[in-house]
């Protein structure tokens, strides 16, 4: 562990606990994608296939539980406790077009052909694109609340932090994990139109608006 | 050699 993954992991938790939040406060799932949530949720479940069999460590254990029940509780308060409020005429992003990529590179292109390495492979890609329908849909309203735009900071920057863990880990540790730092790349990368609209906008007070 | 696995990350 290093620090660059701590503070990765933390600025995950904040992420998952501000969307969380956001939904139980306002009562409301207005201008969240389902589809990124659903995603989400099963990038954690392929991920952490290994959760009862490959213990790590007490906070790996801890940190696995909380992300695969905070997802799953995030798509059943969307889809079902607060569904009145959920915008799905927006929230129109084909979810195939993310998932039979990412499985069919999944098989083509891992470390073993072996249906855990196979699904935790498919895990990192659906990851990298898994944010797409939210930012499709904040591109359709043309808006986002700003406790979203916090939870998508923090979502963003997570897999920024773990780039420069990877950095860390391929220096000191002689780790490196090119499908994880390919992947985690892409991921960052896509964030960082709306890292300049979070940081012009929102850090200067003002509502996070696309330019119409 | 470099060790590949990072499945000890989240």
């Amino acid at each position: 562990m290093n620090a660059f993954r701590l503070v990765g992991d933390l600025c995950h938790l904040a992420a998952i606990v501000l969307l969380l939040l956001k939904i139980w406060k306002s009562r409301s799932v207005a201008g969240l994608s389902g589809k990124s949530q659903i995603l989400f949720g099963l990038v954690f479940v392929t991920r952490y296939l290994d959760l009862v069999t490959n213990f790590v460590s007490p906070y790996n254990t801890i940190m696995k539980v909380f992300f695969l029940s905070s997802s799953i509780a995030t798509v059943y308060l969307i889809y079902t406790k607060f569904k009145a409020t959920y915008d799905g005429n927006h929230d129109t992003f084909r979810m195939e077009f993310l998932l039979i990529p990412c499985a069919l590179l999944a098989i083509v292109v891992n470390h073993e052909f072996s249906p855990m390495e196979i699904l935790w492979t498919f895990s990192i890609y659906l990851e990298a694109v898994a944010i797409l329908p939210q930012l499709f849909m904040i591109s359709k309203t043309g808006e986002a609340e700003t406790i979203t735009s916090h939870y998508l900071f923090a979502l963003g920057s997570y897999r920024g932090l773990y780039i420069m863990n990877w950095l860390y880990r391929y220096y000191y540790e002689n780790n490196f994990d090119v499908i994880a730092v390919v992947a985690g790349i892409v991921q960052t990368v896509l964030y960082c139109d709306f890292f300049y609209l979070y940081i012009t906008k929102v850090l200067q007070g003002k509502k996070l608006q696309l330019p119409a | 050699t470099l060790k590949q696995k990072s499945k000890d990350e989240l």
